[in-house]
């Protein structure tokens, strides 16, 4: 079973369309492996991005030097993941 | 002893074969209203059903709901769920929803995309697509909601069979597609067609695969907005209501831009709320508060429908 410790997923409240295409960048970026939960759209829209625990430092360098700031809105998602399983466990218990 | 569909927790998140099993007490304890059809089978093999709500008649006019269609989306089934049990509890007893049942059949596919679905459960929680192999490339599956034939392979879709994307290698080529094609097609009488996906609370119509407006554009707005007043008036949840490209981003191959192009003028997609925190782990204990919400938007855009035939 594929886990996902320590990815965090970062929320991103655009600013300006400069910063809008800087995000629209990532997409295209394989490297870091993003997975966008919320596609950079529109600076009306937040954008999540659950970034795996290998691209954490190197993508929030990034956003820092393109001063676009972030929120975590997730710290842990293994964290969250295992809590959902074990309350589905002890639900179907 | 038979199970009661009190017995199910619908503020909790279920596994296929539970609610597969559900399905079974719902329609047995509304024999004469609700009935589980096979549609055909997902590419794993697993059966599609859905749920049909109808009072009789033949051929009624009908109106479409599927959740689930992207696997991770868990809130999405959850709500359907809820939804249908709602359905069959209120009728008789809810002078609106009678009437509809009187006059309209209602199509529920909770379960969209079931390999997917399992595939969140025991592989890989962050699943999106289908579970099909791709001829040439290591990586599986299809986005099944860019898969339709509506300016399929266009803008917004990947040519990637390793994206999230991936439009597939022609439409309709993803079995779970395919299947409600092919029921939507051969019933030829449904008015309303809706997707419910999670998260980011929008209301959508269609298009999705061009900026261009629809005819009924300010008829399917005005609807949308009138759905989500409803469902804000609950909890306060912020809906934004507008076309799938200029709302949220051109995408190729989407179901209601398909449905709509079929000659379905009541097409509309719902990405259902989230708290800002969790994304596609919406704790649990937010399922019922999000299906209550959203029955409200549903309820409206299906008494329009019923109101307004065409």
């Amino acid at each position: 079973e594929r886990t996902f410790v320590g990815d965090q997923v970062l929320r991103i409240t655009l600013q300006s369309q400069e910063q809008l295409r800087v995000l629209q960048s990532l997409e295209h970026e394989e490297e870091w492996q993003l997975d966008f939960w919320l596609h950079p759209v529109s600076t009306d829209l937040p954008v999540d991005i659950r970034v795996p625990s290998s691209s954490l430092s190197t993508i929030k360098e990034f956003l820092l030097t393109h001063n676009i700031p972030f929120t975590v809105i997730i710290e842990n998602l293994q964290e969250l993941i295992d809590m959902e399983k074990t309350e589905m466990e002890e639900n179907q218990k | 002893k038979k199970q009661s569909t009190r017995s199910i927790n619908f503020g909790a998140y279920h596994t296929l074969e539970t609610i597969y099993s559900w399905m079974d007490t719902l329609v047995t304890q509304y024999p004469h209203l609700v009935t589980k059809q096979e549609i055909g089978k997902s590419y794993e093999n697993r059966p599609m059903y859905v749920l049909k709500f109808s009072t009789g008649g033949t051929n009624r006019p009908a109106i479409w709901i599927d959740t689930g269609i992207h696997s991770r989306e868990w809130v999405s089934p959850a709500t359907g769920l809820w939804t249908a049990n709602k359905i069959a509890s209120d009728f008789g007893s809810d002078a609106s929803l009678t009437s509809l049942l009187n006059t309209m059949d209602i199509y529920m596919l909770i379960l969209a995309n079931p390999d997917g679905y399992v595939y969140t459960h025991t592989n890989d929680r962050m699943w999106r697509k289908t579970r099909s192999l791709n001829s040439g490339s290591l990586c599986r599956g299809v986005d099944p909601n860019r898969n339709w034939d509506a300016g399929f392979g266009g803008p917004g879709a990947s040519t990637s069979p390793c994206s999230d994307s991936y439009h597939g290698p022609f439409a309709h080529s993803e079995i779970e597609v395919k299947n409600v094609v092919d029921l939507i097609k051969s019933h030829g009488n449904f008015k309303s067609f809706i997707s419910v996906h999670a998260y980011s609370q929008l209301l959508m119509y269609p298009y999705g695969y061009t900026c261009t407006d629809v005819a009924d554009k300010a008829e399917l707005d005005s609807i949308g907005r009138a759905a989500t007043q409803k469902l804000t008036s609950l909890y306060g949840t912020y809906y934004k209501v507008g076309n799938i490209c200029n709302i949220i981003y051109p995408a190729s191959g989407g179901s209601i831009d398909w449905s709509y192009d079929t000659g379905i003028k009541y097409s509309f997609a719902f990405e259902l709320r989230d708290t800002g925190y969790y994304g596609f782990l919406l704790p649990s204990n937010q399922i019922i508060p999000t299906a209550t919400e959203t029955w409200l938007a549903l309820k409206h855009i299906m008494e329009y429908v019923r109101d307004h035939p065409y």
